[in-house]
């Protein structure tokens, strides 16, 4: 573990009482190698420990007797607070409809989070509307009225490309009374101009209060690139972390946080509408460190 | 990076950061750049050797064959969303344009709409589909469809099947099942077991491969998304801890989108 890896940095450099800063370094060293096995993006890991090691360079560490357990408290504390510090309820505006955009790249879980989204406010009182404007992708209108079909909330695809989607979409919501509008995109990478165009006039014609990113948790250092991309072209207003009930260690969790600075709202943990939870940045912060 | 000159300690370094943004993993990137800098001639481009070192790591690749079984069948696996069904589509129609009859089997039958989309897929590529309809046993859909192939004398059945997640057991040994049923229903053994990693995972795809590989025996890596930002760097792992070869590589979300693999390319643009 990360704790007697540094335990035995410092025991063996140690001398006299006096933490030398040649083991705050050689401890760091091993955090590094640390977090890029978690996938954290490197560029973070960098900016990251600058920060730590500031901390760690203080008299109150130097001087500990137990100095280890110090650096990684501190390191602890800032992989936390990077990750969105204390854990906030996902609130929405008080606005009808609140309008939801969902954006990200390709099979990173948006059409299923979108089902799970829906099924998490109806169970809260109240009416969604579940909007397939992926018209590119083949069956992916399907996938999500099947998934609407099995939770009980409507879903429609009226257009013939996806603004006109969205804004017939916003007019039929006004009709129906449905309070929340949440809208599928089309998977897409931030280096084809034409999709990012076209997220920005799907974002430009829909207005939405909120556009979450869904970042999958087995991404690995692609995922800083990504999150600044979308947030750049975009402007995000936080995550979806999907697919942690796997094994990978989530380090690109640190890195969409760090990135943009942007929380992360809910954790997918399953591919049933039902296995949405919220996110916990000190349970991430545990699991990246391994 | 390739400007040839001077191997300096930041030049090294450049190229260990390089390795790691490509999602190589630390371990490895400095690993490579030590190996490499050990043998390393002034007068080469620094860059150029860690690419070809790179590239070493693929000798003796096994390179994708149509498989010439009568049908010859293929079984693509892998985690959720990494470009499996797509991935078959872009196969068939690969298989479609050297002559060779194609079947696909619908042995995807959890997710939502996965028939159609490999409905679509199949229609694109001029190929004939078996599927049982969403809830079937993935198991009736592979016999079926391998009894079909036979019956019209196809040349490959190419089988999609759910993603999964390889941390979970009974999905897991559910793959082992429909592998058993392809297998009796050929009387013979599978003869490409196509593992789909997605370019932009990090570390978990050699955990994802190393799983797949102990409950089904990958024989080849399909790496996919590759003409987005991420290098896929974690399929140098793979083929060093587990032998398996890449053999088909992703480019885009067309039919047409889909290489195969060649190791120089791959090592100049993986440090890029
Ligand atoms: N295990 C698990 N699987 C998930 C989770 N979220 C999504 N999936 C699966 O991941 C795959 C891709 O999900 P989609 O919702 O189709 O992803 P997408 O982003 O809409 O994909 P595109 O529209 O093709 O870009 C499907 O097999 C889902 O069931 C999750 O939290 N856990
Ligand atoms: N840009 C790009 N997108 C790809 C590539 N391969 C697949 N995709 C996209 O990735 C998404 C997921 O593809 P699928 O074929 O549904 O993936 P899958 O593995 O079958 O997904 P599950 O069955 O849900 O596990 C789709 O949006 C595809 O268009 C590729 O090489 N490049
Ligand atoms: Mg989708
Ligand atoms: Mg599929």
């Amino acid at each position: 573990t990360l704790n007697s890896r540094f335990n035995a940095v410092f025991r063996k450099l140690r001398s006299r009482g006096k933490l030398h800063p040649k083991q705050v370094d050689m401890a760091l060293a091993e955090i590094r190698t640390g977090l890029l096995d978690a996938d954290v993006a490197l560029d973070v890991v960098e900016d990251f420990l600058s920060r730590v090691r500031a901390r760690a360079l203080s008299d109150e560490v130097m001087r500990s007797l137990t100095p280890a357990q110090q650096v990684i408290k501190i390191v602890r504390d800032e992989l936390t607070t990077t990750l969105g510090g204390e854990h906030r309820p996902f609130k929405l505006p008080g606005v009808n409809p609140v309008v939801i955009m969902m954006a990200g790249v390709q099979g990173s879980g948006k059409t299923t989070h979108c089902a799970k989204l829906a099924l998490h406010l109806k169970e809260k009182g109240r009416q969604p509307l579940l909007v397939a404007a992926d018209l590119q992708r083949p069956a992916a209108v399907e996938q999500l009225f099947t998934l609407g079909g099995e939770i009980g909330v409507p879903v429609t695809s009226d257009g013939g490309d996806p603004v006109k989607v969205a804004k017939n979409a916003l007019k039929q919501a006004s009709r129906d009374g449905c309070n929340v509008v949440i809208i599928d995109t089309a998977g897409r990478f931030h280096v084809d101009p034409d999709m990012m165009k076209e997220a920005r006039r799907l974002k430009d014609v829909s207005h939405p209060h909120l556009v979450l990113m869904a970042c999958d948790s087995m991404t690995g250092q692609d995922a800083v690139v990504q999150a600044r991309a979308f947030m750049r072209e975009i402007d995000l207003d936080g995550f979806v972390l999907t697919k942690i009930d796997g094994d990978a260690r989530g380090g690109a969790a640190l890195s969409i946080t760090h990135e943009t600075g942007r929380p992360i709202f809910f954790a997918g943990t399953g591919e049933k509408p039902g296995d949405l939870e919220p996110f916990y940045p000190d349970r991430m912060a545990s699991r990246i460190l391994g | 990076l390739f400007r040839g000159g001077q191997a300096t300690e930041e030049t090294w370094r450049e190229l260990e950061d390089a390795l790691i943004r490509a999602d190589v993993g630390p371990a490895a990137a400095s690993a490579i750049v030590e190996r490499v800098k050990e043998s390393f001639q002034p007068t080469e481009d620094p860059a150029a050797v860690v690419a070809r070192e790179v590239a070493a790591t693929f000798d003796g690749n096994d390179r994708w064959e149509p498989p010439l079984g009568s049908p010859g069948i293929v079984m693509v696996v892998g985690v959720n969303g990494t470009g499996k069904t797509t991935t078959i589509g872009k196969l068939a129609h690969l298989l479609r344009q050297e002559g060779r009859s194609v079947s696909l089997a619908a042995s995807d039958t959890f997710r939502a709409a996965a028939g159609e989309q490999l409905d679509t897929w199949a229609t694109r590529a001029g190929a004939h589909l078996v599927a049982q309809g969403r809830g079937a046993d993935p198991g009736a859909v592979a016999f079926d469809a391998v009894r079909a192939a036979r019956a019209r004398g196809t040349d490959v059945l190419i089988v999609d099947t759910a993603g999964r997640l390889h941390t979970r057991q009974p999905l897991m040994d559910e793959l082992k099942k429909v592998k058993r049923v392809l297998e009796k229903a050929a009387g013979r053994p599978v003869d490409e077991v196509l593992l789909v990693l997605d370019a932009t995972t990090g570390q978990n795809g050699i955990a994802q491969a190393r799983a797949f590989t102990e409950a089904v025996e990958v024989t080849g890596v399909a790496l996919t998304k590759m003409d987005g930002t991420a290098r896929g760097g974690i399929v140098l792992a793979v083929r060093e801890e587990l032998g398996v070869p890449v053999k088909l590589v992703g480019t885009g979300e067309g039919q047409a989108d889909l290489a195969v693999f060649d190791a120089e390319s791959f090592a100049r643009r993986l440090i890029a």
